[in-house]
């Protein structure tokens, strides 16, 4: 039985430029997945950026010394399919009973398709946005699931005008993604424009039924003195049959030294 | 009474919403921004138990007792923050964000984040074309008391001004902004640092998201009112 709550995948990633991997998702997630970082394929930095992972590798040099970002080709030169990249990885899990598995993306730059034991999934547009998807009935009965992430970059990169300037076109204004990217009186332009995984992927277990985005608000009374936690939860419940819950809700402040208020 | 069970039942395949009866407290610890005071955190977990299985699922988040307000000053034309009722003198520092390649992590924000409150500023500004920043940022923004100024995905260059104008009308994709711009707002509603959510850099968003924006971020009826008895 899998422990309730979330695991970071955040090690033993893998990447490789699309352009220069043959295989479909399908088949790197059953029957020919990457061994390691042998090319096309190396180590990833994720989260992270394709630049990110580049620079890691020593592809490119770093953007952060010298000039050496102008040694780096720009995506409006290169297309945007030069920094089209795959991001692979395994992750351990076995579910039992009525236990469910989520695969969460917390932000992707720009969109993505997930290929998780040979089943695609898209991710769709958007820098801001975060991204959870069901995987308990593909999942690998033996436990072991590989994982394949095929990152498109923004729709709208843009190009840097010769005299640079803020924002460079504004091309990147278009999509809904930060645009510091282009270029600033500040920076450098970013060559990928931040393509990638660039915020945590986990997973999370649950049981029949996922609590979800809890808000809390309080409000207060006669100077401060009295005050109210309002807290408002979605629950989803993902079984065939009524689920009867108890909701505990339980807060606790750390007082002086390690004394718990409950 | 800061343990609460309620009994709740959910049918087959539905997502509903919930809402707790209200959990009161006496003088509690306040959270202050830096210099003003104790940045007191507690800890609030929620779990879900259900019948003939166990527990199904839990979640936790270190939540400040706060009350923020802000309003433009008539006589500075300056916008006046209050913490907890007390006017506060706003020091502020612009971010844009960690690093370019975006290799963000807790440690880099703990020492971004505990530098900008031993420089004695009590607030930080991220800027529009930067990111909407992530939870372990405004997780240390808690800690060391920076309140916090949001801005979303529109700057004052790319968005509507330049000769020729650019973008005049902001993204294509208004539907897609507001679907970001809410999820963004239930990825970072919870933590105490939050005062300001600002519409853009140096420019109002075009006028469907701005006024969507404002129509969502509105404080909700239930906490306009001034009395208990209205709450009840």
């Amino acid at each position: 039985m899998a422990e309730i709550g979330k695991t970071l995948l955040e090690s033993g990633w893998l990447a490789a430029r699309s352009t220069e991997v043959e295989l479909t998702g399908s088949q790197l997630t059953t029957t020919h997945p990457p061994t390691g970082p042998s090319s096309p394929w190396m180590e990833a930095v994720v989260p992270g950026t394709v630049l990110a992972t580049l620079v890691k590798n020593k592809v490119v040099a770093d953007p952060f010394y010298g000039l050496e970002n102008e040694m780096i080709i720009d995506i409006a030169d290169s297309g945007r399919e030069y920094y089209k990249f795959w991001f692979f990885t395994k992750f351990q899990c076995k579910l039992s009973g009525a236990q469910h598995l989520d695969l969460n993306f917390r932000a992707i730059n720009y969109s993505a398709e997930v290929y998780l034991n040979g089943h695609k999934m898209v991710l769709p547009k958007g820098m801001f946005r975060r991204h959870s998807l069901e995987v308990t009935d593909i999942l690998n009965p033996d436990g072991e699931n590989l994982l394949a992430v095929l990152v498109h970059p923004p729709d709208h990169p843009g190009r840097i005008p010769p005299e640079g300037g803020q924002g460079g076109d504004h091309e990147i204004g278009k999509d809904v993604a930060t645009q510091y990217v282009e270029g600033w009186d500040w920076i450098a332009p970013v060559r990928d424009r931040n393509t990638g995984i660039w915020d945590e992927v986990s997973i999370s277990v649950t049981g029949p039924v996922k609590i979800i985005d809890p808000h809390l608000v309080s409000s207060f009374f006669d100077q401060y003195t009295r005050a109210y936690l309002h807290a408002t939860t979605e629950l989803e419940n993902r079984s065939a049959w009524v689920a009867d819950c108890s909701l505990n809700i339980q807060v606790a402040t750390e007082l002086e030294g390690s004394v718990c208020l409950i | 009474e800061h343990l609460q069970t309620q009994h709740v039942s959910v049918p087959p395949g539905a997502r509903i919403q919930y809402t707790f009866p209200k959990l009161s407290f006496y003088k509690p610890n306040l959270w202050w921004p830096n210099g003003l005071g104790k940045q007191s955190l507690y800890n609030v977990s929620i779990t879900v138990d259900v019948k003939g299985y166990g527990e199904s699922d839990t979640w936790g988040h270190l939540f400040g007792f706060r009350k923020i307000e802000s309003h433009i000053d008539r006589a500075t034309g300056g916008r006046l923050f209050k913490v907890n009722g007390q006017p506060i003198f706003i020091r502020g520092g612009n971010w844009i964000l960690s690093d370019c390649l975006l290799r963000l992590s807790k440690e880099r924000y703990k020492t971004d984040i505990k530098f900008h409150a031993d420089m004695n500023l009590n607030m930080i500004r991220c800027w529009g074309g930067g990111l909407a920043e992530r939870p372990e940022f405004y997780h240390y923004c808690d800690v060391y008391g920076l309140l916090v100024w949001q801005e979303f995905w529109i700057t004052g260059d790319v968005d509507g001004r330049g000769i020729p104008i650019s973008n005049p009308d902001g993204p294509l994709d208004h539907d897609l902004f507001m679907l970001c711009a809410r999820d963004t707002v239930k990825l970072l509603r919870n933590y105490p640092s939050l005062a300001l959510w600002v519409g853009g850099n140096e420019q109002v968003p075009p006028d469907d998201i701005n006024t969507a924006l404002k129509n969502d971020l509105k404080l909700h009826p239930l906490f306009e009112s001034h009395s208990e008895n209205a709450l009840s």
